[in-house]
């Protein structure tokens, strides 16, 4: 029962729901019980944990649906697995009633997760997902809440949109309007393009320009996904390259391993020339804590003491772990004899090709206003974005880290060249998904 | 609900951190951590 064909779920496996920022609330069964979920594009079942999750860690966590506890609770038992990049979920179908918002969606079936065996979930916020895609790319083709919606006749028009709230000062996180559009936020005219692959919200899309200049892969023409379960702007490798270039991105961990040896390079060889203990050598620098036998992260502690900085303690781990890298490689150097400048030069190029995790990028928070605007074209029109827009900064003051919105991704055709227009596109662009006309709109968000 | 018939469920959001985006790196494939997770983050 994993989703339907093999290039679908090559798709699906890039989702990651760590970084999904926006959800709401929903209610199932009678009376409702409540689930923060997130509204995803890019797959089409609702899943929530079951009463049933004994052994997930993360069903300890997270609200748990109790069929006992419904009135309107219809069994249907038979089993489910989703597999995501991040994590996957199992369990079985069942059938109550959804409440989004004052609508009651009768009957719907859903998956009671009786696994949720991935750390995405334990460490998430929300409980569950509801999937907002078409049936064709449905786990045992299960009818989507919005189908049901739509067949209950209870919205006016077959269409939803999304309205992100990328103001960082607000605390309302945004809106998702069933049955029609908000025009309070968005500005100007909708640019409509047809659905071209029915299964995912996809549409063609037209040339990526960087500062204004075409970056040439996708003048001839791409695919492009909406996708509200998505934080980041997928795409292909050789266009986000040109995009890393202009903007100065490197992988997150390269870059802080490149500051470790900038700064602590001399230090580490230093001690390692004293033989001092290679295992304790990164805590005595301050990069690491010490644990009895070896040098460990400082993150994990820092999570529980609510009085520490969080963010501060992210970027501790990281170093950490580019400061343990460096001692190992330049022990190794070492033993060949070779000079102090070689091993820092060469560890120095062992750091630039640290892959980097997720495949983000980092920039530099201070060079924002020199970066190019990103435009994509959608419907012969172009649609911007600033570099305030698609870099995302992580923390804040001294322990700030920049984040590129921009992550490679190469699917191969026919259904690629792709891209994924996640959270940082549509922040940006009120995004409507139009279920009657087969056509996705955006317009700029108010 | 509302007068012009829309159905409207607010989103609330949160803003990522260190500490989360870390938490999504030692994740993998069905929940079973790498050794160098295990290792690197002390689970």
């Amino acid at each position: 029962h994993d989703n339907v064909g093999g290039s679908d779920t090559d798709i699906i496996a890039l989702k990651n729901y760590m970084d999904a920022q926006y959800f709401g609330e929903i209610g199932i069964g009678t009376p409702p019980q409540k689930f923060t979920v997130i509204f995803d594009t890019g797959s089409s079942n609702l899943w929530v944990p079951s009463a049933k999750c004994y052994f997930s860690v993360a069903c300890l966590f997270h609200s748990k649906y109790k069929s006992g506890h419904s009135s309107t609770y219809k069994k249907n038992g038979k089993s489910a697995a989703i597999h995501y990049g991040t994590g996957a979920i199992s369990g079985f179908f069942s059938q109550d009633h959804v409440k989004l918002g004052d609508l009651v969606v009768k009957e719907q079936d859903f998956i009671e997760a009786t696994r949720e065996p991935s750390i995405t979930f334990l460490a998430a916020k929300f409980d569950g997902i509801l999937g907002l895609g078409f049936q064709e790319i449905s786990v045992g083709n299960a009818v989507p809440v919005w189908y049901s919606m739509v067949n209950q006749g209870l919205v006016k028009e077959p269409v939803f949109s999304f309205w992100f709230n990328r103001n960082a000062e607000e605390e309302e996180g945004g809106e998702i309007v069933f049955g029609g559009v908000d025009s309070n936020h968005y500005k100007g005219e909708h640019t409509y393009v047809p659905v071209t692959e029915k299964g995912y919200w996809q549409f063609d899309m037209g040339d990526v320009l960087i500062g204004g200049a075409t970056t040439g892969f996708c003048a001839g023409g791409c695919s492009a996904i909406a996708d509200s379960g998505t934080s980041l702007l997928a795409g292909p490798t050789t266009v986000i390259a040109q995009i890393n270039h202009a903007i100065g991105a490197s992988g997150v961990l390269s870059q802080e391993c490149k500051t470790v040896v900038s700064q602590y390079g001399k230090t580490i060889l230093d001690m390692l020339v004293a033989e001092a203990k290679p295992q304790k050598i990164c805590s005595q620098i301050g990069l690491c804590s010490f644990d009895g036998t070896r040098d460990v992260s400082m993150g994990i502690e820092s999570v529980v003491d609510k009085n520490t900085d969080k963010s501060s303690s992210g970027l501790h781990d990281t170093v950490c772990s580019a400061c343990e890298m460096a001692v190992v490689w330049m022990q190794n150097q070492l033993r060949q004899n070779l000079t102090e400048d070689r091993i820092l030069n060469y560890v120095n190029e062992l750091c630039e090709r640290i892959p980097s995790p997720m495949g983000e990028s980092a920039v530099d928070c201070s060079s924002l206003a020199s970066m190019p605007r990103v435009s994509f074209t959608i419907g012969g029109k172009v649609f911007e974005l600033s570099p305030e827009q698609y870099v995302l900064q992580v923390g804040e003051g001294v322990a700030a880290q920049c984040i590129s919105g921009f992550m490679a991704l190469d699917v191969p055709p026919p259904r690629g060249p792709l891209w994924i227009l996640g959270d940082v596109f549509m922040g940006h662009y009120h995004t409507v998904f139009d279920f009657g006309n087969m056509t996705v709109g955006f317009a700029e968000a108010a | 609900a509302s007068n012009d018939g829309l159905i409207r469920v607010g989103l609330k959001k949160r803003k990522l951190d260190h500490v989360d985006r870390l938490a999504g790196h030692i994740d993998t494939k069905e929940g079973e951590l790498s050794g160098a997770s295990v290792r690197n983050y002390r689970l």
